[in-house]
Formats: structure tokens, C-alpha cells, sequence
């Protein structure tokens, strides 16, 4: 029975689908996805949730297709009738589960007379799923009965009754105002062709995204082995051959969940030594990622750390002593990420690290041993234990990292000197005069 | 109603009891619902679905109760118009 109030104590929610409708030929796995995905999203636009998908048993929210009793004390009963059902927030393990059965036509953009729609639906059971019972409001997706479909998932507004419901339970989301008039234009329009969220391949590029090949960066880290170079809202990743994965910049939030909507950019990031951690700065905060999932409890003032009231320019570990280094203009501080610690007599000034410049944009470790110092378009190397940046440097970050042709730089080939310095994907020349060279890559 | 069938009526009083607005027959003294609880949680579905409150099982009632819906109850324990009544 509905509970008197439960909700979630923890705002980042993670999702799966375990199985999915057995009559594939009506609604596609890519499909179901999608569609779980945006009516997961008309809950968190207006609250201070967020969902990030799942692989694994340890999603908070299970969604199942299942028919007839499947032991959860709520059997299904066939085409009609019962259509699905939704446990709320709490500490058993159902909490959260969402059920559809699976005897039922789901459709999407179908007339109502063709089946259930399941983007309806699932608004309904995800509303229960974070704590709201049934309701007699008219106007209200949170009424015991199918209604029908509610038009275009990418438009589609609660009603301001469940908005107001939800709010009692979590509170209002920035950037939302609590005092917009209650939206009338909900299924007026025709559904439109949705923008899969996982099917990378189809999503072309923003107009905004940046050109990785003249752009400066933002943050810079070595992450898991590989490299991610990050540009306002996106980033590019390379494997640990220092292989470009994608020319196509990738969204940060699509990858690094839990992280503002509203966040722009990044200023550093790192990954912590010891329990492998990935922290982000912005400003005078920091996020810390399990993975690619932020933890609860995000974000914290950078004061934590002991750091400056006024953020941080880079932050990388150093292999040799396996501390982490923050910079800011011409200072530089030294961490112990053991035992939550600055160490004492910082910060100092950073030109005791002979050749590097001030106001970094972002350094990093790399598996050659050696530390990067980004700035602008270039980079410098730091080898081993030392402190001094090697001849022949700074470099052109976009053609020794970023798979760029010959840029406006002058600056002599790197020595091979056992260490790689050049990216290693396979070239062929430019056939088409572009500013980026066709790079194979096999991985 | 005068053209209810036992059919009906036993589909009324377990859809009334699946979504909360009837309590459970007792499975061990086979307790059956009063006439008076039926009217009451009848009343209360009809609110609860926006149908004039007659507390029968008029086709309309009867037609809502067949209409696709969540499995979920629609009223708690404590908002249950048998449970109000034992208060």
C-alpha cells in the first residue's frame, strides 16, 4: 500500500532495463530505452533527481517485463486490466522496481486504440517509484488509469499538480520556477523522431562543439590508462596507445553522469591515487566519481582540500611520488590524497618547476612515467622525477595528441627516446585538403 | 443494482478489495464483506474515479473497473473507508 510519504534519500538514482517486451517487433530495445530514459526525465527536469542508466543488479531502479504472478505479490492478468506497477522508495530490495506486463501492446506514437502507450505509462510508474501514490486529480499523470498517450516524449510537461507533489517530496530543481502557470500545451503536438540517447553513431555533433584541432583546453587527465582532453560541455578520449577513440567530441554529460546540467566546462580533473576516485573542479567545488557516476554528497566547496578560495587551474598526480599537485597562476600545492592531507610548507611558487608556464589550463600523468603541462595549443614534458621541462618543448597539443595535421607551429620533432611522444594511430595523408588527417583505428 | 450478476459482484468486490478499497476477505474465517462496507467503499472508488458518488454498481462503475490501469492500490490502509469506520 501506498506509504504515508517515502521518498529517496540519495538524489542520483541509477536505472536498468533487465528485460525487456518479448514482442520486439512492435517496440525495439533502443526504443524502450530511449522512452524509459525521457519519462525518467520529466521527473528529474522539474526535481532534484538524476538518473543515470546502469549495467549490472545494483540499479536502483530494476525495470522488468514480465507477465502473469512473477512472486513480486502484484500478478499480472493479461492484455487489459493491470498494465504495470512500481514499488516506492525505500530499503527492500524492490524499492524503486518498476514492472510492465509484458502481455500488453506497448506502443509509441500509436493512436490510443492500438495499445498502451508506454512512455505514459512509465511517467506514471517512475512517479511511484520515487514516492507519489495515486491521486484523483484530473489533471494528473498520477491518476490510477491509462489515459492514453500524452503526445511527444521531448515536449511533454507534467501537470502542475504532480509537479507541486513532487516538490513537497524533494523540492524544486535550480532553474526551475515554481510559479510557472500550469502548461496547457501538453499533446497538441505530434510526436517527433526521438534523439536516441545511446545511439552515438546517429547523434551528429552540436553546433558548438568545439574544434579539437585549434582549440584550448579546459582540463586535461589521464583516467583508467587512457587520456581525456576536455572542452567546455565536451570532451575526446584516448586509448592507452594514445589512440584517438572518436574524432567527435562527446558530451560530458553524457558520459560522466551526475555532473549539473547547467556545467559549462570543467577547470581540472584527476584521478585520486589509492582508491582510484576521479575528482572534478569547477570553481569553488568538486565532484567525486565512482566510475562514471557521481557519489552522493556532490558537490563540496574545494576548501576541502585545503585549497585557495578561488579554484584551481590544474591538478595531476605525480607518478614519482605518487602525490597530487594543484596550480593556480604562479602557485602550486602538494596533497596527500592517503591520508586527506596538504602537505606543510605550500603552496610554493610553480616556477621551481623550471619551464612551465603560469596559469596552466591542465597537466597530467602519463604512463611513460613522465608529467604534461597544457596550455593554450601546446604542451611541455616533464620526465621522471625531475623538474625541469625537456628541450624541445612546448609542442603542439593538436597534432601529437589529437590526430591534427601540421599546425602553425615551427617547433622541432620530439626525440624518440624510448618514450612515445607521437599519437600512434595508423595515418593515411589528407585526401581531402581538411585540417585533420583519417586516422584507422582498431580499437 | 437489480440487473447485477453473482459474476459482477464478485469481480466488483475483488477489484474494491485489490485496490485498497476494501479489506482483504479473511482467508481463515472466510469473513464476507457487509452491504453497508460495499456501499462505502463503492462511494469511494466512484470519488476516487470521478463518477457520481451512488454507491452502486451501476455500468458505468463497472465499466471504469474494467478500464487498463497500475496495479497499485489506490488508497492506504489508513485511508480506507472500512479502516475510517473502525477509527
Amino acid at each position: 500500500a501506498p506509504p504515508s510519504q517515502s521518498k529517496w534519500s540519495k538524489r542520483h538514482l541509477s536505472w536498468r532495463i533487465r528485460t525487456f517486451p518479448k514482442e520486439s517487433h512492435l517496440l525495439g530495445r533502443d526504443t524502450v530505452r530511449a522512452l524509459m530514459y525521457y519519462a525518467l526525465k520529466v521527473w528529474s527536469d522539474i526535481a532534484p533527481l538524476d538518473f543515470h542508466e546502469v549495467a549490472g543488479n545494483q540499479a536502483d531502479i530494476q525495470i522488468d517485463f514480465t507477465k502473469a504472478d512473477h512472486n513480486d505479490g502484484y500478478p499480472f492478468d493479461g492484455p487489459g486490466g493491470t498494465v504495470a506497477h512500481a514499488f516506492y522508495p525505500g530499503d527492500r530490495l524492490t524499492a524503486g522496481d518498476s514492472h510492465f506486463d509484458d502481455d500488453e501492446a506497448w506502443t509509441f506514437r500509436s493512436p490510443d486504440a492500438h495499445g498502451m502507450d508506454l512512455f505514459a505509462v512509465a511517467v506514471h510508474e517512475f512517479g511511484h517509484a520515487i514516492g507519489l501514490a495515486h491521486t484523483s486529480a484530473v489533471e494528473s499523470i498520477m491518476r490510477p488509469y491509462y489515459q492514453g498517450p500524452v503526445g511527444d516524449p521531448l515536449k511533454y510537461h507534467l501537470p502542475y499538480e504532480d509537479k507541486v507533489r513532487v516538490w513537497q517530496l524533494y523540492g524544486v530543481r535550480d532553474s526551475v520556477s515554481h510559479t510557472a502557470q500550469p502548461n496547457t500545451s501538453r499533446g497538441t503536438d505530434p510526436p517527433v523522431l526521438l534523439d536516441l540517447p545511446e545511439n552515438r553513431s546517429a547523434v551528429l555533433p552540436e553546433r558548438d562543439a568545439p574544434n579539437r584541432c585549434t582549440t584550448h583546453f579546459d582540463a586535461v587527465a589521464q583516467i583508467r590508462g587512457e587520456a581525456f582532453f576536455f572542452k567546455g560541455k565536451y570532451f575526446w578520449r584516448l586509448t592507452r596507445e594514445k589512440q584517438l577513440v572518436s574524432l567527435r567530441p562527446v558530451p560530458i554529460h553524457r558520459f560522466w553522469r551526475g555532473l549539473p546540467t547547467f556545467l559549462d566546462s570543467v577547470d581540472a580533473v584527476y584521478e585520486r591515487p589509492g582508491d582510484h576516485r576521479i575528482v572534478f573542479f569547477k570553481g569553488l567545488k568538486y565532484w567525486v566519481f565512482k566510475d562514471n557516476n557521481v557519489e552522493e554528497g556532490y558537490p563540496r566547496p574545494i576548501s576541502d582540500f585545503g585549497l585557495p578560495t578561488d579554484g584551481v587551474d590544474a591538478a595531476f598526480v605525480w607518478p614519482h611520488n605518487d602525490k597530487t599537485y594543484f596550480f593556480k597562476d604562479g602557485r602550486y600545492w602538494r596533497y596527500d590524497d592517503y591520508v586527506h592531507r596538504m602537505d606543510l610548507g605550500y603552496p610554493k611558487d610553480s616556477t621551481l618547476w623550471k619551464g612551465v608556464p603560469p596559469q596552466l589550463d591542465d597537466a597530467m600523468r602519463w604512463s611513460d612515467g613522465a608529467s604534461y603541462f597544457f596550455k593554450g595549443a601546446e604542451y611541455w614534458r616533464v620526465a621522471g622525477s625531475g623538474m625541469e621541462v625537456e628541450d624541445g618543448y612546448p609542442r603542439p597539443i593538436g597534432k601529437d595528441w589529437l590526430v591534427c595535421a601540421d599546425m602553425l607551429s615551427d617547433s622541432p620533432a620530439p626525440e624518440t627516446n624510448g618514450t612515445e611522444t607521437h599519437p600512434r594511430g595508423r595515418h593515411r595523408a589528407s585526401h581531402a585538403g581538411s585540417n585533420y588527417e583519417v586516422c584507422s583505428c582498431t580499437s | 443494482a437489480p440487473s447485477l450478476t453473482d459474476e459482477q459482484l464478485d469481480t466488483g468486490v475483488d477489484w474494491l478489495s485489490k485496490f485498497g478499497y476494501l479489506p482483504p476477505p479473511d482467508p481463515v474465517t472466510g469473513q464476507l464483506q457487509t452491504k453497508e462496507a460495499l456501499t462505502k467503499a463503492i462511494k469511494a472508488m466512484q470519488k476516487f474515479g470521478g463518477l457520481e458518488e451512488t454507491g452502486v454498481l451501476d455500468e458505468e462503475t463497472l465499466g471504469l473497473m474494467k478500464t487498463p490501469r497500475c496495479s497499485l492500490p489506490d488508497l492506504s490502509e489508513s485511508e480506507s473507508p472500512l479502516t475510517r469506520r473502525r477509527r
